[in-house]
């Protein structure tokens, strides 16, 4: 197991409860489902991940990896629409998440990628300053992971 | 102290990092 990207996934975990949402957001296991991630999205930007779409991520997937897999893909190819149409920023070079790993494993590798895109959208979108104040209350060692997940992704991205 | 880098804190580090963060205008590159 690679221990940095662990910590990544644990730390932005602890982000993602910041959000409050109401679906659980304490263990990997509970972001497989992506109801939470989803919930966070609505919130950073409604308009682009409005009511209707929320509704059609499905609330009771169960341990069904099949249907926590629909869900995943909905939300990452909202997200990367949303760099792509909204941000103006294109993450081709960003490697995107295995989401079979993610829905049937629960493998941190690949979930800390899908929550390291939410930070994208979180500190870039149009009430950024909000998230970033928020993220400047947390701990300092999940700041340093925060920050230096940010950092990678702004490496990748090109206009 | 492992904590100074270039003579800056980490604390002072992530602020510094956080605050350009803030000011940067939506869509500029990193």
């Amino acid at each position: 197991m690679d221990l940095n990207k662990t910590v990544l996934c644990e730390s932005l975990i602890i982000w993602l409860q910041t959000f409050n949402t109401a679906a659980p957001c304490k263990t990997a296991l509970d972001l497989t489902t992506g109801v939470a991630m989803s919930q966070a999205l609505h919130q950073i930007d409604p308009t682009w991940f409005s009511e209707s779409w929320l509704s059609r991520i499905k609330g009771d997937v169960g341990d069904n990896w099949r249907l926590k897999m629909n869900n995943l893909k909905k939300v990452l190819q909202m997200m990367v629409d949303y760099y792509n149409e909204v941000l103006a920023q294109q993450i081709s070079d960003f490697p995107l998440p295995d989401l079979v790993l993610v829905a049937e494993h629960s493998d941190p590798v690949e979930l800390g990628r899908l929550l390291q895109l939410i930070l994208g959208c979180a500190v870039k979108c149009e009430r950024k300053q909000e998230y970033i104040q928020i993220i400047m209350t947390l701990e300092e060692s999940v700041q340093h992971v925060v920050m230096t997940a940010i950092q990678e992704l702004m490496s990748r991205e090109t206009m | 102290d492992p904590s100074m880098k270039g003579g800056q804190t980490s604390e002072g580090v992530l602020a510094n990092f956080f605050n350009s963060l803030l000011t940067k205008k939506a869509g500029s590159p990193g």
